[in-house]
């Protein structure tokens, strides 16, 4: 039963193939993730991945790990990342370059932002086969699944400014760095 | 949890010679309401691996969206609320029928169930005029929003957000339990919250949300709105804490309550029932 079922185990699978991005934005970037669902034995290392691409002047929005620690190393390129740690404090705000190590707690809040003409890849192991991300801006985050009545009273605003807060930024993932009106006809294509 | 091993630290802490009986030994205050919480080094909630807090949520008061590394339970011991949980991916399925701007003129202080049975008349077909401005105001959209009430067990899986709003007239009281030696917390066995909104009040002015960490440019970017928005989402001059005042009434789409589940009578039948 063994050469029928554990020896013929799949062991590997192909993570950088573009044609196989679970997330892909030309002129943004793209990211591949393996977990249990696509390579079965990662269900009993309790272990997943991501791949990354960032082309210059993008960024993954802000997230958090829900159910993982990541470690992510950069394999090309430089970024500028940030993490948050439960307090509120910013505990990270460095450029990461190729060869370079982070380490993204559980629930610690991160962003990913490329500046310039710099491409950023990388490569995340996170610690659960079926590891999950909660974002904190964008189309499926937190702040856009509140009434709009939970964001007037907790940051004291408007109407009108809690409705930009959700419904502003329609991506989901990746985003570009900074304004433009190119930005919002891709927004508008999205929609 | 012993199959995924204990850590050679904690491979003791259940070598106890009595127990006894356990009180909160922190409370911190907010605005409308206090947490109070066992201490999780007590060698007792060591062995057992979890952390206890009570959180009691004044008339009125809104236990901002925070989350936690480690599942949790909890128990409802008092009062009666509405809850929303963030999860991650779903979508806003509870929408208003009505712009908001009607709604605030035409509907305070009318009763909970009442307006939202109102909202679900005509919601019909509305889905795709949901999250615009226009002549006739805004709508809201969000992810559901359910009701609790003394006697209700609330799960919550790790990393998912939940915010709490007190409809009661009495003080909403809920007792949690997180498990923080489950694998699904990977971090340390200290229970830790973290804060989408809110600070941590005049007691714990250290502790802000997790957007007060980031550069405000960069968040502005993120959301699209001005930086001064984006420093208000901080919430750095904030010392209301996370449980704040609701001013004015707090409306949100929620189905009705069932009149049965709102009388007394449905947890005390009477002699003809069986």
């Amino acid at each position: 039963g063994l050469e029928e079922t554990i020896c013929s185990m799949r062991t590997h699978e192909s993570i950088d193939d573009p044609a196989r991005a679970d997330v892909y934005k030309p002129n943004l970037g793209r990211l591949t993730t393996v977990n249990s669902l696509t390579l079965p034995i990662l269900q009993f290392l309790k272990l997943s991945a991501t791949r990354g691409i960032l082309q210059g002047n993008s960024m993954v929005l802000p997230k958090y790990n829900m159910n993982a620690n990541e470690l992510l190393y950069a394999t090309a390129g430089q970024a500028r990342i940030q993490v948050v740690n439960d307090n509120g404090e910013n505990v990270l705000d460095k450029q990461v370059q190729k060869g370079q190590l982070v380490v993204l707690p559980q629930g610690f809040a991160y962003v990913i932002h490329s500046q310039g003409n710099n491409n950023f890849e990388w490569i995340s192991f996170k610690t659960n086969s079926n590891a999950m991300i909660s974002a904190l801006a964008g189309r499926t985050s937190a702040l856009r699944a509140l009434p709009l009545q939970v964001l007037t009273n907790a940051y004291q605003i408007s109407l009108e400014e809690a409705r930009k807060i959700k419904f502003n930024t329609l991506e989901t993932t990746l985003t570009h760095a900074s304004g433009g009106q190119q930005q919002y006809i891709e927004q508008i294509v999205e929609a | 949890r012993q199959s995924f091993g204990v850590p050679p630290q904690l491979q003791n802490e259940c070598n106890l010679d009595n127990l006894d009986v356990l009180q909160p030994s922190e409370v911190i205050k907010s605005e409308a309401g206090r947490v109070e919480l066992w201490d999780h080094n007590n060698p007792q909630l060591r062995c057992a691996g979890v952390s206890i807090a009570r959180f009691i949520i004044e008339e009125g008061g809104l236990y901002l969206p925070t989350y936690f590394s480690s599942p949790k339970i909890s128990y409802v011991v008092q009062g009666m609320g509405i809850r929303g949980v963030v999860v991650p991916g779903c979508a806003e399925t509870f929408m208003d029928s009505q712009p908001i701007e009607q709604q605030q003129q035409g509907q305070e202080g009318e009763a909970w169930g009442q307006q939202g049975q109102q909202r679900q008349q005509g919601q019909q077909g509305q889905q795709g005029q949901q999250g615009q401005q226009g002549q006739q105001g805004f709508r809201d959209m969000h992810q559901k929003v359910e009701h609790v009430r003394h006697g209700d067990i609330i799960a919550i899986a790790p990393g998912s957000a939940q915010w709490v709003y007190n409809t009661g007239k009495q003080p909403l009281i809920i007792v949690a339990l997180f498990d923080i030696a489950n694998y699904q917390n990977q971090l340390d066995r200290s229970p830790r919250s973290f804060r989408l909104a809110g600070s941590g009040g005049q007691e714990q002015q250290q502790k802000g949300n997790m957007l007060s960490g980031f550069d405000p440019k960069i968040l502005s970017q993120a959301l699209k709105i001005d930086v001064r928005l984006a420093q208000e989402l901080q919430n750095q001059k904030d010392s209301r804490g996370n449980i704040v005042l609701v001013k004015g009434p707090f409306q949100v789409a929620r189905p009705p309550l069932r009149q049965k589940y709102e009388s007394e009578t449905w947890r005390h039948p009477g002699p003809q029932d069986n």
